[in-house]
């Protein structure tokens, strides 16, 4: 369902050129479930970005769902992000004047979803990630876990085919984690795609394959050995 | 060095009382290694913040060093917090206009180092953490977990005797993990004290103790069945 071919993601800083990605392939099938790893700073954020369609590559080439995403334009790229794929932000992206169940209802309005079933569908997906006592709280009134588990809702509210996390759990406890990986298998077990970021093993054990990444792309030697 | 008695911070919203901390009393040692857990949301920063002199609570008593906190001004506050106290935030709280060694020497403009002594302290700290090569960038041209390592290099360029991390290596692969500790573990050892967040028993166990808290105070049964 995605497939990227020969990704190439390059930051020109003055006379310098910095390859945040580069000579990156990679297949993730249609209803996997697959974690992302690798040393801080080789690319993973940067290549989920581009995944979910919020960044595009310098060059080489991204089919989804049969689709060459690298020709389409900028509606035809928010229509897919907001149908197709819920991504949960390693740094949240919480609007901070809103609280919980506004933030989680926002990819609802996006789809012409009305104001009653809006409401309804954020309250139920809020009660799933343990948050129902803090639904009025706007951000700066919640915990760092507590905000991570409402972008996590708003990226589960819309009920998308394709769910990318960069490091879901970073700011939770083993319990709260043990919560949200079991909703993860939930939605995994209705045929849909995941794709995660985590830095930690136990974490990345919940998922059946795990992809690594060193220097901007695909450590291919470590996943031959691993599999 | 921090003793905390009966302390309660109370949150009013609207009709209700929520109390994020209550009943709480701790005594951190001068020079000790603590690792400070519990669920999302039981209080560990706002624990965090009214130890670090960014919050004061609704009632109990703080003494630090032997000076009763909530006794001083926002001035002597300040000062305290500039000379004493090193913060890692849960958030990072960097400036988004500064690079990464702007924001670092921050807390030596406060001191009134000079600029020369400030850039190559600034750049050594930088160095002490892996980013040596990203010293120019801005927060939104890093990684997570680069920006994660900029907030550590600013809470300790000032060489603070009480350093105070809140998940400091909740975004870091385990090997960037691992030099940030053995970085902590060189600070303890020069007689500084360390209170970390972590919600990784790993990373805990690299502390002297683990102080457990759950619903807004600590869990002293936890706490004896440990020791
Ligand atoms: N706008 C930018 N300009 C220059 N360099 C950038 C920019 N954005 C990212 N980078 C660099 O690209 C590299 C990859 O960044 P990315 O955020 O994808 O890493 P990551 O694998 O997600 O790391 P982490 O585990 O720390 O979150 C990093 O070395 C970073 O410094
Ligand atoms: N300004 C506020 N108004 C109302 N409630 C608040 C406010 N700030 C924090 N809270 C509540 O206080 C409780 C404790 O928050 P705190 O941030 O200390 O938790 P935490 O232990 O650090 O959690 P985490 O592990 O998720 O970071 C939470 O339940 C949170 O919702
Ligand atoms: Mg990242
Ligand atoms: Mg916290």
């Amino acid at each position: 369902v995605i497939l990227l071919n020969n990704i190439e993601k390059v930051y020109v800083m003055g006379q310098q050129k910095l390859y945040a990605l580069q000579n990156l392939s990679c297949e993730i099938f249609k209803g996997e479930f697959a974690a992302l790893m690798g040393p801080s700073g080789s690319g993973k954020s940067t290549l989920m970005n581009i995944i979910g369609c919020l960044d595009t590559p310098t060059s080489g080439s991204y089919i989804l769902n049969g689709t060459d995403v690298i020709k389409l334009n900028d509606n035809q790229l928010a229509e897919i992000r907001n149908k197709e794929i819920g991504f949960v932000f390693q740094t949240f992206n919480l609007l901070p004047r809103m609280n919980a169940i506004e933030n989680v209802e926002l990819p609802l309005i996006y789809a012409g979803i009305s104001k009653k079933e809006r409401t309804d569908r954020a309250k139920e997906t809020l009660i799933s990630v343990g948050l129902e006592n803090r639904m009025n709280h706007k951000p700066n009134e919640l915990s760092g876990g507590q905000r991570q588990r409402v972008a996590i809702a708003r990226a589960l509210v819309n009920n998308p085919s394709i769910l990318l996390a960069d490091e879901p759990t970073g700011n939770l406890d083993s319990r709260s984690s043990g919560e949200i990986l079991d909703l993860f298998d939930k939605i995994h077990s209705f045929g849909n795609t995941i794709l995660m970021v985590t830095h930690e093993e136990d974490v990345a054990k919940r998922a059946k394959r795990i992809i690594r990444m060193i220097d901007g792309h695909i450590d291919t030697l470590q996943n031959i050995r691993e599999t």
